[in-house]
């Protein structure tokens, strides 16, 4: 499954 | 991380925690908006729903807790605990913010990176945040004078936005694929809006006089 978006900022 | 992000998230931080300090130790919220605290509730509140399920490191969760905290808290303090709620200026915080709610949240349905409903409400929480401080500044307008620990906590709040701006133009020279045209325009929006509370707080900071 394609990766979620990576929100690694807050 | 970078060093402008790790700046933005510390002034981010240090502007709650200026927050608190006024409002815990001297048991005043003068001159701060409840509706901006609001919205910042609802801001964290729909941002960090990934708390839980996605985890990125031991500092970003840390600190997403601390910021859920803080803003309900914050709002806890000014809706209920009486003390502080008698400082708080009812006449005067008057900026219809639910009607910057509903805009927000149609424009993250048109306008997203991609359509699940964490993604929107994460998209919806950068357009709230971008306005969220509309009924703080205009309160600022309407009480003449406000004090050193309000105008800090503003300043602050305005320039974590700024850094991570600066983050940004980092990680989009410094990472491939790093384009997040939404996080940056909303961001761009957020920092700019407070242009002319900047202008006035350079001028009392100059004067050494408090910000008015």
């Amino acid at each position: 499954e394609e990766a979620e978006i990576g929100h690694d900022e807050l | 991380m970078n060093i402008f992000r790790l700046a933005g998230d510390m002034t981010h931080l240090a502007s709650v925690l200026v927050l608190l300090l006024k409002i815990h130790t001297i048991k005043s919220c003068a001159g701060v908006s409840l509706r901006t605290q609001e919205l910042y509730a609802i801001v964290f509140a729909t941002r960090y729903l990934d708390i839980f399920t996605s985890f990125v490191s031991v500092y970003n969760t840390f600190m997403k807790l601390v910021f859920l905290g803080s803003s309900f808290s914050i709002v806890w303090y000014m809706r209920y605990h009486k003390a502080v709620h008698r400082t708080y200026d009812r006449e005067q915080d008057t900026f219809r913010h639910w009607f910057l709610v509903l805009p927000c949240l149609v424009l993250a349905l048109l306008i997203h990176e991609k359509f699940t409903f964490l993604e929107v409400l994460w998209t919806f929480s950068l357009y709230l945040e971008a306005v969220a401080i509309l009924p703080q500044l205009v309160l600022l307008q309407r009480t003449r004078n406000i004090d050193n620990l309000t105008g800090q906590y503003i300043f602050l709040l305005g320039g974590y936005r700024g850094l991570y701006i600066l983050n940004w133009i980092y990680r989009y020279f410094t990472e491939p694929h790093f384009v997040h045209w939404i996080t940056w325009i909303a961001g761009l929006v957020q920092t700019l809006l407070y242009a002319d509370f900047f202008y006035y707080y350079f001028l009392r900071f100059i004067g050494g006089r408090g910000v008015e």
